[in-house]
Protein backbone atom coordinates (compact mmCIF):
# COMPACT_ATOMS: atom_id res chain seq x y z
CA UNK A 1 0.00 0.00 0.00
CA UNK A 2 1.08 3.53 -0.24
CA UNK A 3 2.13 5.90 2.75
CA UNK A 4 -1.28 8.13 1.90
CA UNK A 5 -2.78 9.23 6.02
CA UNK A 6 -6.18 7.52 6.36
CA UNK A 7 -8.25 10.63 5.93
CA UNK A 8 -5.44 12.07 3.63
CA UNK A 9 -5.22 11.61 -0.12
CA UNK A 10 -4.06 8.45 -1.71
CA UNK A 11 -0.01 9.01 -2.36
CA UNK A 12 1.73 6.15 -4.44
CA UNK A 13 4.84 5.00 -2.95
CA UNK A 14 8.00 6.29 -4.57
CA UNK A 15 10.01 4.49 -8.14
CA UNK A 16 12.70 5.06 -9.83
CA UNK A 17 12.17 8.17 -12.76
CA UNK A 18 15.24 7.96 -13.84
CA UNK A 19 18.57 5.41 -12.52
CA UNK A 20 21.58 6.18 -11.96
CA UNK A 21 23.09 4.09 -15.13
CA UNK A 22 21.72 6.59 -16.97
CA UNK A 23 22.24 10.19 -15.20
CA UNK A 24 25.93 9.26 -14.59
CA UNK A 25 25.23 8.27 -10.87
CA UNK A 26 22.31 9.96 -9.64
CA UNK A 27 19.15 8.25 -9.56
CA UNK A 28 15.97 9.86 -8.69
CA UNK A 29 12.92 8.46 -7.45
CA UNK A 30 9.47 9.71 -7.36
CA UNK A 31 5.96 10.23 -6.41
CA UNK A 32 2.90 13.09 -6.49
CA UNK A 33 1.11 14.46 -3.54
CA UNK A 34 -1.45 16.74 -2.96
CA UNK A 35 -1.96 18.34 0.88
CA UNK A 36 -4.02 21.01 2.09
CA UNK A 37 -4.53 22.10 -1.27
CA UNK A 38 -1.06 22.58 -3.21
CA UNK A 39 0.32 19.80 -4.98
CA UNK A 40 3.84 18.64 -4.65
CA UNK A 41 6.38 16.24 -6.03
CA UNK A 42 7.91 14.04 -3.79
CA UNK A 43 11.79 13.49 -4.62
CA UNK A 44 14.91 11.44 -3.58
CA UNK A 45 17.92 12.18 -5.10
CA UNK A 46 20.56 9.83 -4.83
CA UNK A 47 24.04 9.98 -5.24
CA UNK A 48 25.99 7.09 -6.72
CA UNK A 49 28.50 8.35 -8.52
CA UNK A 50 32.16 8.99 -6.57
CA UNK A 51 32.17 12.61 -7.25
CA UNK A 52 29.85 15.49 -5.22
CA UNK A 53 26.65 16.59 -6.63
CA UNK A 54 26.35 20.11 -6.51
CA UNK A 55 24.24 23.11 -8.53
CA UNK A 56 20.57 21.06 -8.88
CA UNK A 57 17.89 22.72 -11.10
CA UNK A 58 14.86 21.38 -12.28
CA UNK A 59 12.45 22.31 -15.23
CA UNK A 60 9.44 20.79 -16.75
CA UNK A 61 8.32 20.75 -20.44
CA UNK A 62 4.78 22.25 -21.31
CA UNK A 63 1.98 19.54 -20.19
CA UNK A 64 -1.37 18.55 -20.14
CA UNK A 65 -2.08 20.45 -17.42
CA UNK A 66 -0.10 23.08 -16.97
CA UNK A 67 2.39 21.64 -13.84
CA UNK A 68 5.22 23.52 -13.45
CA UNK A 69 7.08 24.35 -10.37
CA UNK A 70 6.72 26.95 -7.79
CA UNK A 71 9.75 27.14 -6.52
CA UNK A 72 13.25 26.52 -7.27
CA UNK A 73 14.64 22.60 -6.45
CA UNK A 74 16.10 23.09 -2.77
CA UNK A 75 19.11 20.99 -2.42
CA UNK A 76 20.92 23.33 0.25
CA UNK A 77 23.87 21.13 0.71
CA UNK A 78 26.15 19.26 -1.63
CA UNK A 79 25.25 15.94 -2.55
CA UNK A 80 28.16 13.50 -1.20
CA UNK A 81 28.78 9.86 -2.85
CA UNK A 82 26.10 7.07 -1.34
CA UNK A 83 24.13 10.23 -0.25
CA UNK A 84 19.88 10.63 -0.70
CA UNK A 85 18.08 13.74 -0.14
CA UNK A 86 14.41 14.19 0.14
CA UNK A 87 13.36 17.11 -1.89
CA UNK A 88 9.61 18.89 -1.77
CA UNK A 89 9.20 20.32 -4.31
CA UNK A 90 5.84 22.08 -4.67
CA UNK A 91 3.98 22.50 -8.09
CA UNK A 92 0.90 24.97 -9.42
CA UNK A 93 -0.70 24.60 -12.52
CA UNK A 94 -0.26 28.05 -14.33
CA UNK A 95 2.47 26.69 -16.81
CA UNK A 96 2.01 26.31 -20.63
CA UNK A 97 -0.38 23.99 -21.50
CA UNK A 98 0.15 21.50 -24.43
CA UNK A 99 -2.15 17.75 -24.62
CA UNK A 100 0.39 15.18 -24.21
CA UNK A 101 -0.17 11.75 -25.41
CA UNK A 102 -0.35 9.60 -22.32
CA UNK A 103 -2.60 12.95 -21.21
CA UNK A 104 -0.77 12.63 -17.38
CA UNK A 105 2.56 12.40 -18.76
CA UNK A 106 5.17 14.68 -17.61
CA UNK A 107 8.31 15.62 -19.39
CA UNK A 108 11.36 16.80 -16.51
CA UNK A 109 14.85 18.24 -17.37
CA UNK A 110 17.03 18.13 -13.89
CA UNK A 111 20.89 19.18 -14.37
CA UNK A 112 23.41 19.22 -11.42
CA UNK A 113 27.31 20.10 -11.31
CA UNK A 114 27.62 17.11 -13.91
CA UNK A 115 25.25 17.68 -16.44
CA UNK A 116 21.42 17.73 -17.74
CA UNK A 117 19.37 14.62 -17.80
CA UNK A 118 15.74 14.21 -19.26
CA UNK A 119 13.52 11.57 -17.84
CA UNK A 120 9.25 11.43 -18.25
CA UNK A 121 7.06 10.35 -15.36
CA UNK A 122 3.11 9.81 -15.08
CA UNK A 123 1.39 12.10 -12.73
CA UNK A 124 -2.08 10.36 -11.16
CA UNK A 125 -4.92 12.48 -12.30
CA UNK A 126 -6.32 12.67 -8.66
CA UNK A 127 -3.40 15.49 -7.76
CA UNK A 128 -5.72 17.55 -9.99
CA UNK A 129 -8.91 17.45 -8.23
CA UNK A 130 -9.92 20.74 -6.57
CA UNK A 131 -11.28 21.12 -2.66
CA UNK A 132 -13.84 22.69 -4.20
CA UNK A 133 -15.08 20.31 -6.60
CA UNK A 134 -18.63 19.78 -4.72
CA UNK A 135 -21.33 20.57 -7.31
CA UNK A 136 -24.55 22.46 -6.34
CA UNK A 137 -27.57 19.78 -6.66
CA UNK A 138 -29.50 21.88 -8.89
CA UNK A 139 -26.48 22.46 -11.55
CA UNK A 140 -25.95 18.65 -11.42
CA UNK A 141 -28.85 17.81 -12.48
CA UNK A 142 -28.56 20.28 -15.31
CA UNK A 143 -25.56 19.08 -15.76
CA UNK A 144 -25.98 15.57 -16.36
CA UNK A 145 -29.09 15.84 -18.74
CA UNK A 146 -27.30 18.35 -21.07
CA UNK A 147 -23.95 16.23 -21.43
CA UNK A 148 -24.93 13.79 -24.63
CA UNK A 149 -25.17 10.09 -23.99
CA UNK A 150 -22.22 9.68 -26.34
CA UNK A 151 -20.25 11.17 -23.49
CA UNK A 152 -20.90 8.67 -21.05
CA UNK A 153 -18.46 6.25 -20.45
CA UNK A 154 -18.93 3.04 -18.06
CA UNK A 155 -16.32 1.37 -16.37
CA UNK A 156 -15.98 -1.76 -13.91
CA UNK A 157 -14.31 -1.65 -10.53
CA UNK A 158 -13.94 -4.90 -9.62
CA UNK A 159 -13.20 -6.88 -6.57
CA UNK A 160 -14.44 -3.51 -4.09
CA UNK A 161 -15.79 -4.27 -0.68
CA UNK A 162 -16.40 -0.90 0.56
CA UNK A 163 -20.08 0.00 1.34
CA UNK A 164 -21.45 2.83 0.60
CA UNK A 165 -20.63 5.23 3.46
CA UNK A 166 -17.08 4.40 3.57
CA UNK A 167 -16.58 4.80 -0.29
CA UNK A 168 -17.77 7.79 -0.03
CA UNK A 169 -15.75 9.29 2.82
CA UNK A 170 -12.69 7.58 0.72
CA UNK A 171 -13.31 9.32 -2.53
CA UNK A 172 -14.10 12.83 -0.20
CA UNK A 173 -10.82 12.86 1.40
CA UNK A 174 -9.40 12.88 -2.35
CA UNK A 175 -11.74 15.34 -3.46
CA UNK A 176 -14.61 13.20 -4.90
CA UNK A 177 -18.03 14.74 -3.69
CA UNK A 178 -21.52 12.75 -3.02
CA UNK A 179 -23.64 15.08 -4.36
CA UNK A 180 -26.98 12.67 -3.87
CA UNK A 181 -27.26 8.92 -2.98
CA UNK A 182 -30.13 6.78 -3.75
CA UNK A 183 -31.31 3.27 -2.71
CA UNK A 184 -33.30 1.95 -5.87
CA UNK A 185 -34.37 -1.88 -5.36
CA UNK A 186 -31.46 -2.24 -3.38
CA UNK A 187 -28.69 -1.05 -4.95
CA UNK A 188 -27.25 2.18 -3.97
CA UNK A 189 -26.24 4.97 -6.58
CA UNK A 190 -23.97 7.67 -5.89
CA UNK A 191 -23.97 10.72 -7.38
CA UNK A 192 -20.39 12.31 -7.42
CA UNK A 193 -18.00 15.25 -9.03
CA UNK A 194 -14.58 16.40 -9.22
CA UNK A 195 -13.44 19.07 -10.79
CA UNK A 196 -9.85 19.55 -12.19
CA UNK A 197 -7.22 22.21 -11.84
CA UNK A 198 -8.08 23.71 -15.11
CA UNK A 199 -11.65 23.69 -14.14
CA UNK A 200 -12.89 20.46 -15.86
CA UNK A 201 -15.83 19.25 -14.34
CA UNK A 202 -16.02 15.49 -14.42
CA UNK A 203 -19.66 13.72 -13.30
CA UNK A 204 -19.91 10.50 -11.80
CA UNK A 205 -22.92 7.57 -11.12
CA UNK A 206 -21.31 4.95 -8.98
CA UNK A 207 -23.68 1.87 -8.37
CA UNK A 208 -23.19 -0.60 -6.05
CA UNK A 209 -25.33 -3.84 -6.38
CA UNK A 210 -26.14 -5.57 -3.21
CA UNK A 211 -23.93 -8.72 -3.05
CA UNK A 212 -21.63 -7.85 -6.04
CA UNK A 213 -17.97 -6.77 -5.38
CA UNK A 214 -18.04 -5.33 -8.79
CA UNK A 215 -19.60 -1.63 -8.77
CA UNK A 216 -20.07 0.15 -12.16
CA UNK A 217 -19.28 3.83 -12.52
CA UNK A 218 -20.18 6.01 -15.28
CA UNK A 219 -18.54 9.19 -16.14
CA UNK A 220 -19.72 12.13 -17.89
CA UNK A 221 -17.27 14.65 -19.14
CA UNK A 222 -17.34 17.02 -21.68
CA UNK A 223 -13.71 16.29 -21.86
CA UNK A 224 -14.22 12.51 -22.77
CA UNK A 225 -10.39 11.64 -22.64
CA UNK A 226 -10.13 12.43 -18.61
CA UNK A 227 -12.42 9.47 -18.35
CA UNK A 228 -10.00 6.81 -18.12
CA UNK A 229 -7.94 8.67 -16.14
CA UNK A 230 -10.71 9.45 -13.52
CA UNK A 231 -11.29 5.28 -13.74
CA UNK A 232 -8.09 4.96 -12.89
CA UNK A 233 -8.29 7.50 -10.09
CA UNK A 234 -11.18 5.62 -8.48
CA UNK A 235 -9.87 2.38 -8.99
CA UNK A 236 -6.60 3.36 -6.93
CA UNK A 237 -8.26 5.51 -3.91
CA UNK A 238 -11.07 2.91 -3.12
CA UNK A 239 -8.45 -0.37 -3.55
CA UNK A 240 -5.55 1.55 -1.08
CA UNK B 1 -39.59 23.70 -1.13
CA UNK B 2 -36.96 23.40 -3.96
CA UNK B 3 -34.61 21.24 -1.80
CA UNK B 4 -37.48 18.50 -2.41
CA UNK B 5 -38.03 19.29 -5.81
CA UNK B 6 -34.51 18.55 -5.75
CA UNK B 7 -34.29 15.30 -3.50
CA UNK B 8 -37.49 14.32 -5.98
CA UNK B 9 -35.40 14.93 -9.53
CA UNK B 10 -32.49 12.87 -7.93
CA UNK B 11 -35.00 9.84 -7.15
CA UNK B 12 -36.51 10.16 -10.64
CA UNK B 13 -33.02 9.73 -12.22
CA UNK B 14 -31.66 7.13 -9.88
CA UNK B 15 -34.91 5.37 -11.10
CA UNK B 16 -35.00 6.02 -15.09
CA UNK B 17 -31.10 4.93 -14.53
CA UNK B 18 -32.03 1.54 -12.72
CA UNK B 19 -35.23 1.28 -15.17
CA UNK B 20 -34.27 2.97 -18.74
Amino acid sequence: GGVGMPTGSYVAPKSVWLPAAKAKGLEISGTFSRRMGHIYMELSLMNKAMQVMTDFAIQFNRNSFGLAPAAPLQVNAPLTPNQTIEVSLPLNTVGPVMKMDPLSNLQVAIKNNIDVFYFSCLYPINMLFVEDGKMDRQIFLATWKDIPNENEVQFQIKECHLNADAVTNKLQSNNIYTVAKRNVEGQDMLYQSLKLTNGIWVLAELRIQPGNINYTLSLKCRAPEVAQHVFGAYETILKN
Amino acid sequence: EMDDDLDEAFSRLAQARTNP
